[in-house]
């Protein structure tokens, strides 16, 4: 599975529509200081559930809502939505893909029918989506649908995005993981495990 | 789940003892559990010896060497357990050039399988991307997204 | 010594609004007494609001802003309470070219009254020295010192 | 008063002499990663009386003194010697030079001969040093003679260098000063008041 595309909509600096489309291999951002990029991080963790306003450098949520510039207002609202290719469908087994050892899945199961272990498979384009309005109503949708912030997880949690400690390393936290407690480092394992 | 710690800290650190020697050029690396008695909730060490020098206290590595063997620690837990994507941050920051050079060469060896997103100010990092995108303020305040299509 | 402090904090904060408007080439900035019922022993807070963009939380700065900041608050008390010299280790790290030369530029503005010790990886930075050594480590875990006189 | 020169001899990973000139104006020190830049800072705050073991990365004091490393045995003490010119005479007031104010000057006495409110004065040269043993037995030095940190610490306040919490910003420390707590802050203007 794969990132496919991101919009973003009055989320931090972003009050007018912003797209990414992102291909295989590496996709880089530039620009200078203070432009918007760790924002657009900012934006993907958040659509990716993020519940902490300290993780996303604010002190409420409500910060992270376009907060007006000199020659513009605040905006309402805040948009994220970022589309994934190549799901697993929910309820179905995921891929082994050469190269990519899925550790968890049940080794008592073999393979099924296909080469190489790979497993006949059904997957989809799928669209998450997030939105926080200034009255603090949040909101959370899957292809355009209103639905839970359980429904997300679980989706996310299929297709193998659930763990995000170690799939993201913020601006300056290069340098926790050698400073961080024995216990800490023992969970960033466990997480993995 | 107590095996399923101990196999996944055997591949970590087997893992690790590779990215790092790969990252480095050389020496020596590896994770320890603080409490061999008690391996069920026993923190983690992390050894790190770099090409030439004593092994000491991590702490005392410089900062290019702390952020080096940091990613190696990632990495080597991202083999292990993939993700789809990983997001990285400026995290060429405190390293000279022939460290990002080495950094690079381990991020084209683990592409594809994984989409990774880098934001840096770096042009030998940004040689690799296969896309580009340029974030720009020309209207204080407000950010704007260019696309930038590479090869 | 009450008074001490008030009238440090009162030129403090007036040097920091002129070296962070420097810096960022505008913008506002100063430093609040949280607690203005209790001068003696009420925190600081740090105010900081670049050129074009609203006042908000100093957490939401970038990281290269932040820095810009911090320098700016470092160089306020300086100004104020110099000291013969000053050690700086990489600290335009997270600096794009642009505020490289700004800070650069306050740096030259100072060293008439303070040796400066910078540790960089950057070339514009190494261009204001006056004297440069290089340090080497040729024979790994030894390091040397070159020296490479400048002017 | 200003930096002459520092003398670095079994110090972290410089096991053999190692020698730095100050002019007046910028010094800028480069090299690749872990070659032992930031360890000339640690250098100068330890002979200026670091009393922190943690402060210069290690866990004991026993770690900065060289360790080995595979050509070479561990030393078995680390030296640092640092010379200070024009150091006012202890006992003598600081001379206010145009453009530096010093504000710890008793304002009630006037500036006496002398254009520009310059004082005579008297300044010398001075050597401070520092010795660990890895017997753990430490040493001050001023000018050569074994003295006690109290007359190093002494001399350094005299000389306007007592304050060290800002002449001095490590690496990856600048950050800290924003993320830092408003009672942290505020001890930062107290050490300059
Ligand atoms: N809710 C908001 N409304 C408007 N602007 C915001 C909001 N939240 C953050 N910003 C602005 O976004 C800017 C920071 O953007 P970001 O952290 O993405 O910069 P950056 O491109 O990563 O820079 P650097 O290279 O310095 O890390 C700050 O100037 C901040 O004022
Ligand atoms: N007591 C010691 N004996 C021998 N080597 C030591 C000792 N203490 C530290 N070192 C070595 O010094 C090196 C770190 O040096 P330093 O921090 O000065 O690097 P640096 O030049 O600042 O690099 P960077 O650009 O990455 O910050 C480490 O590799 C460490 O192993
Ligand atoms: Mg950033
Ligand atoms: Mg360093």
């Amino acid at each position: 599975m794969r990132l496919s595309r991101l919009h973003i909509n009055g989320f931090k600096s972003f009050p007018d529509r912003a797209e990414l489309s992102f291909d295989d291999g590496v996709t880089a951002i530039v620009g200078p200081n203070g432009c918007g990029k760790s924002n657009v991080v900012d934006a993907i963790t958040w659509v990716l559930g993020e519940q902490s306003a300290k993780s996303l450098r604010g002190e409420r949520m409500e910060d992270i809502i376009f907060n007006g510039s000199d020659a513009r207002k605040p905006t309402q609202s805040a948009e994220v939505r970022l589309r994934l290719a190549n799901v697993a469908q929910v309820g179905m087994t995921v891929p082994v893909e050469p190269g990519l050892e899925i550790v968890d899945l049940d080794p008592a199961v073999p393979p099924a029918e296909g080469e190489n272990g790979q497993l006949p498979l059904v997957t989809r384009d799928v669209e998450i989506g997030r939105r926080l309005y200034r009255s603090g109503e949040s909101e959370y949708l899957i292809d355009g649908e209103v639905c839970r912030l359980r429904d997300v997880h679980d989706l996310l949690m299929d297709s193998g995005l659930g763990v995000k400690a170690y799939a993201v390393i913020e601006q300056g936290k290069i340098g926790q993981i050698l400073s961080s407690r024995p216990a800490e480092r023992r969970s960033l394992i466990e997480e993995a495990a | 789940t107590r095996e399923r710690f101990a196999e996944a800290f055997a591949q970590i650190n087997a893992n690790f003892e590779v990215t790092f020697t790969t990252l480095f050029g050389g020496g020596k690396a590896g994770l320890v559990l603080i409490d061999q008695e008690n391996q069920v909730e026993s923190g983690i060490d992390i050894i790190a010896q770099p090409p030439g020098k004593r092994l000491q206290n991590v702490q005392l590595l410089s900062g290019g060497e702390k952020a080096m063997t940091a990613m190696a620690l990632m990495f080597a837990i991202f083999k292990f357990r993939p993700s789809p994507f990983c997001l990285l941050d400026e995290i060429d920051a405190p390293l000279d050039d022939a460290n990002i050079g080495r950094f690079v060469e381990m991020l084209q060896g683990m592409q594809s399988h994984t989409q990774f997103i880098l934001i840096t100010h770096n042009r030998k990092t940004m040689e690799i991307a296969d896309r580009l995108y340029g974030v720009t303020m020309e209207e204080p305040g407000v950010s704007k997204l260019i696309s930038v299509q590479m090869n």
